[in-house]
């Protein structure tokens, strides 16, 4: 289990590499374990996603089509470039008259970590920010297998959190009047929005 | 003596503990 991984890893690795005295073989050994996939009984274990040709030209498929994303998903993609984490919002309104620049950044970022991808293995960061290309794919073309070529090996539970909530936004649009006025208190607490505006964004996503 | 895994490896062991 991860838990139990974690607490090996935090607690006996520190121990063991400090026992080893310019043991280069060992060290390297040990580095391959730790990367290797294989290495990881369960699916949910898998650390690294090994970069292929296959991969690099999904990227670069992904990448030219960025224009097609709406700003709350390009925003997402940045964040998770730069590593910044944040609590999910029902509502963000990025300067519309940025986009383009946003875009851009998007996609010289994304070239510059792939330019110095070493040892084959996909950076966490660009894997986590592809996934969220993909993610805002899967909810507009509505299936859950646009693609399957998965960037970052998310644990099953968080594969499955995806899915529940891509459900959830697709059935949005068939849910009746007086269920939206139960959404409205728990998406907008703390109301910034008039009902008809409340609507509209609902809609958009 | 941690500096010695490679780097790939190095992201693995950030990935578990993180």
């Amino acid at each position: 289990t991860r838990p139990l991984l974690r607490e090996i890893v935090t607690y006996h690795l520190p121990c063991y590499l400090a026992k080893l005295d310019h043991e280069d073989v060992i060290m390297s050994e040990l580095s391959e374990i730790l990367i290797n996939p294989g290495s990881y009984q369960s699916d949910s274990l898998s650390l690294v996603t090994p970069v292929s040709p296959l991969l690099l030209s999904s990227i670069n498929q992904a990448l030219d089509r960025l224009d097609g994303i709406p700003d709350q998903a390009l925003v997402a993609v940045n964040r998770k470039l730069i590593g910044k984490t944040s609590m999910p919002k029902f509502w963000h309104v990025p300067r519309s008259s940025s986009r383009g620049h946003l875009i851009e950044i998007v996609r010289k970022r994304c070239k510059m970590i792939i330019a110095r991808i070493e040892e084959g293995y996909m950076p966490k960061r660009l894997a986590k920010a592809m996934s969220m290309v993909n993610l805002y794919w899967k909810q507009k073309l509505r299936s859950m297998d646009i693609s399957q070529l998965e960037y970052f090996p998310f644990s099953k539970e968080t594969a499955s959190l995806q899915n529940d909530v891509l459900n959830a936004l697709w059935l949005l649009p068939k849910l009746q009047h007086d269920d939206l006025k139960l959404l409205r208190p728990i998406l907008d607490p703390d109301p910034k929005f008039r009902k008809m505006q409340f609507r509209v964004s609902l809609r958009k996503y | 003596t941690i500096n010695k895994l490679s780097n790939g490896a190095l992201q693995s062991v950030a990935k578990i503990i993180s």
